[in-house]
């Protein structure tokens, strides 16, 4: 009984991780693959094609609807910046990294409530004190983020705006600094990520482990929070079982990867703050300034 | 916290309705 109300948690975390993040690893390794029905996404390579991407994006529609007015509502509700970034769009070519940053900043914000839908889903994570909520939110969302775009690239690039566009690892690396020093850790940490194989179902029962995570700083009540995570734990344990029957010490692995985040996340907000410090025209997205400011 | 951190506990809190600043 127990190993099936573990299996029954796995399921219930993989409907809800399909249910808030459009983009599966399924779907994101076929387009990288060239084995999707659709057209191939628009390839980013240089100066030239960022600004055609940039028209050909403005032009193309959301995936979903239910997305589309959700993605409108938090560009409206975010109208300061959008204005910013129009307005950054009559400039000259110095500033495509800064309005390149700003699409960015839109998408985390966006990932950002995605990944809070997806965090309200686990069983028991509402029951939870709401300032714990929100120190578990604070702390994993870029985690989380992080894991997340490991689907999504290969060691030539990413996929970018939903699959549609895949910017080559080259062109982000030629940026000025310290743009061109943002993804770099990233496509280290995802090449290495991806040789553990994980499908959508096991990361659904991964990412959930990350936000459960008891020793974020200022946690007033660990114990539940410890409890909430023992259980998926046992979940991710046995999936990996049974997913993947001969990758030995792969639950073990996959355990060592939140130490690597870690470090990949204090030094992504370095970057930002010295971002911040830098570009005077910059303006961070307020959700993201929440998240960001006295993490680490 | 919670002044400190107003969107996200918004989105806590909402259901799945967008952030409204």
């Amino acid at each position: 009984p127990e190993a099936a109300d573990l299996r029954a948690l796995s399921r219930h975390l993989y409907e809800a991780y399909l249910k808030y993040f459009p983009l599966t690893k399924a779907k994101a390794r076929a387009i990288l693959s060239g084995k999707t029905a659709d057209n191939a996404p628009f390839v980013i390579h240089d100066m030239k094609s960022l600004l055609e991407g940039e028209q050909f994006i403005n032009c193309k529609q959301i995936p979903t609807p239910e997305h589309q007015q959700q993605m409108s509502a938090l560009t409206v509700a975010h109208g300061g910046l959008s204005g910013a970034h129009q307005g950054l769009e009559c400039n000259i070519l110095d500033a495509v990294e800064l309005r390149f940053f700003h699409s960015c900043q839109s998408r985390s914000a966006e990932a950002v409530r995605e990944v809070t839908e997806f965090a309200k889903s686990i069983p028991g994570f509402i029951e939870l004190d709401l300032n714990d909520q929100v120190t578990l939110l604070k702390y994993g969302v870029i985690e989380v983020l992080i894991i997340m775009m490991a689907p999504l690239m290969n060691k030539d690039g990413t996929l970018i705006a939903y699959g549609q566009i895949f910017m080559t690892r080259e062109f982000l690396k030629s940026l000025r600094k310290p743009f061109c020093q943002m993804l770099e850790p990233k496509f280290e940490f995802s090449v290495k990520f991806n040789t553990l194989e994980l499908d959508d179902s096991d990361m659904a029962l991964f990412l959930a482990v990350v936000i459960l995570s008891g020793d974020r700083p200022g946690l007033l009540n660990v114990k539940p929070i410890e409890q909430l995570q023992e259980t998926v734990l046992h979940a991710l344990e046995l999936q990996l079982k049974l997913n993947h029957p001969d990758s030995l010490q792969l639950f073990a692995k996959l355990l060592q990867k939140m130490t690597d985040l870690r470090q990949i996340v204090t030094d992504h907000v370095h970057l930002i703050q010295l971002l911040k410090k830098s570009e005077m025209e910059m303006c961070l997205h307020p959700l993201l300034q929440e998240i960001i400011k006295d993490l680490y | 916290l919670k002044e400190k951190h107003k969107i996200l506990h918004q989105l806590l809190q909402n259901s799945t309705s967008p952030v409204d600043l």
